[in-house]
């Protein structure tokens, strides 16, 4: 095989030629630094403010961001059942607001799209946010999908779906409204 | 005899790969696990590029969180865009600043240049059909997109490319052994007015040329047409990160400075190789182009990723 | 959800969902 690598293209010798030639502009320019920064992940968002007051700060932004929740129980005020009308810009909000959610269901105005199969698209996502311990001071605030609903009150019915089907969720509602909530705490604390 | 022996094994190697290709869906090419990284569009074009460059990648996919939909893919002719774009308009620099990923439609009407197809396909649907809509898109790679069950709304799940269809075919065909008639018989080298400039040549005219002649890279060749070097459209990405595209007097040789040091080289290889050799390099490196020199190392035409996916999809 | 750490105001969160046999971890990034 006759194959190869041609040495000049190699960056070092590249540079080398270049700057050998005594050009002014060489002498300027550093190679790019490809740094591999692995990002770090955490699960949800860290918090090292008082418990009650973190608290306070998610249902602040769940109301500005017009959701709405479910009334937590005595023996669990650390989880909040949140559900969100999501409605994508297409239908009839275009600045991607939440759409408010009067508490009696039958207020919302069901703008559901219908599917070929005239099954309505259900438009209402569940999401779980829980806060954790991790140690004295240091707490996590945890986010969970949680399913979706018609605002219309119809049940979504996974119907004849075979078990491959039903892998096929699409994460990108979910993330994009964390990445909205997360932003309503960055922003209002 | 031997000949004939050569003749017969290649097309019956090649028939054999089209029918693996036929075989396999592009679901089959996905890792077990792999990562995804989509960008809003709402994002801006100059945080975009820290993304890609922080992650190694050359292009992602975009997502409307407005309408919740696949909103095409981010490559590197997107930046060329802007980059010539700023030529144009040099006192728009503030706009160019504050551009976000869903205003790179304006700049393609602004500059006249074609937006790039974003054919997609099922990931379910054969790996040959997905290569043939490949081929068809300029963009040499292609989106798979799934609809969630619950919702129909669109799913990303990943995006195809030449070298990852090449590799998979490199990694699994063990016919590609057989392909070994020599690639200046089998038709398929780019050689006829091949694009080239030189050392000096400013970089903006090299940028021009890529847009204009429509190829992701161009050769520089030296006063005697010996191959030197070669500036690939993903080396705009490290000219805009210096932020040293409004100086467009640079020379593409000075801009070739920018190159990491873990570029791997430009691969050579003559008329003489064969596509089992080629296959076999496409397996074990990182390359996504060959370019073709005579035994002294002048520079004949190029061999590109599409040219190999054609011949095995198509060649006769 | 995962989330890394807000770097250029721009926010990454990520979420690993199987699709049907797989495992794709979907990384978005959007503006803060």
């Amino acid at each position: 095989s006759t194959i190869s690598i041609l040495p000049t293209s190699l960056p070092q010798i590249h540079r080398a030629n270049m700057l050998a030639q005594g050009l002014p502009a060489a002498s300027k320019i550093s190679p790019l630094v490809n740094k591999k920064s692995k990002t770090k992940w955490h699960f949800g968002i860290r918090s090292r403010s008082y418990p009650l007051d973190v608290m306070g700060e998610i249902y602040i932004a769940l109301k500005n961001l017009g959701a709405e929740w479910a009334r937590p129980s005595e023996e669990d005020l650390w989880t909040i059942r949140v559900r969100w009308k999501y409605d994508n810009g297409s239908i009839n909000n275009n600045n991607g607001n939440m759409t408010m959610i009067s508490n009696n269901s039958n207020n919302i105005n069901s703008t559901n799209t219908m599917t070929s199969s005239n099954d309505a698209i259900p438009d209402l996502m569940k999401m779980v946010i829980q806060l954790f311990q991790i140690e004295t001071n240091n707490y996590l605030v945890d986010f969970k999908f949680d399913g979706w609903e018609n605002s219309n009150g119809q049940v979504v019915t996974n119907s004849n779906i075979s078990e491959d089907e039903m892998s096929t969720f699409s994460a990108y509602p979910f993330l994009h409204l964390t990445t909205r909530l997360i932003m309503e705490l960055a922003v209002n604390s | 005899d031997a000949g004939e022996n050569v003749l017969l094994e290649q097309r019956l190697a090649v028939e054999s790969i089209r029918t693996f290709l036929n075989s396999k869906t592009s679901y089959d090419v996905l890792p077990v696990s792999y990562r995804l990284i989509v960008l809003d569009t709402s994002l801006l074009v100059k945080k975009s590029l820290n993304v890609l460059l922080q992650n190694n990648i050359v292009s992602a996919p975009l997502w409307d969180s407005q309408t919740s939909r696949f909103a095409g893919l981010l490559t590197s002719s997107d930046f060329i865009n802007v980059i010539q774009y700023y030529f144009s308009n040099p006192d728009k620099f503030e706009l160019v600043d504050k551009l976000q990923l869903d205003g790179l439609k304006d700049i393609e009407r602004a500059i006249g240049v074609d937006p790039l197809d974003t054919a997609s396909i099922h990931p379910s649907r054969p790996l040959y059909e997905a290569c043939i809509k490949m081929m068809e898109s300029r963009s040499g790679r292609i989106p798979l997109i799934d609809k969630d069950e619950e919702t129909r709304r669109e799913i990303v799940v990943s995006v195809l490319t030449q070298y990852r269809i090449l590799k998979f075919v490199a990694l699994n065909c063990r016919e590609t052994r057989f392909l070994k008639r020599p690639i200046g018989d089998l038709n398929i080298i780019s050689d006829q007015n091949l694009k080239s400039c030189n050392m000096t040549t400013p970089v903006i005219d090299v940028i021009q040329l890529l847009t204009h002649a429509g190829v992701s890279s161009v050769p520089i060749v030296d006063e005697n047409g010996f191959l030197v070097n070669v500036y690939e459209a993903v080396d705009v990405l490290g000219l805009i990160k210096g932020g040293i595209y409004n100086d467009l007097s640079l020379t593409v040789g000075e801009a070739l400075m920018r190159r990491s040091d873990d570029f791997e080289g430009v691969y050579t290889c003559t008329r003489n190789d064969k596509l089992s050799t080629i296959m076999d390099n496409i397996r074990k490196s990182r390359v996504h182009r060959f370019f073709v020199v005579d035994e002294a190392g002048r520079l004949m035409g190029v061999l590109t990723l599409s040219d190999i996916l054609k011949y095995i999809l198509l060649g006769t | 959800l995962a989330t890394s750490s807000i770097k250029h105001n721009t926010l990454c969160v990520a979420s690993i969902v199987r699709y049907k046999r797989k495992y794709v971890t979907q990384i978005l990034y959007a503006p803060l």
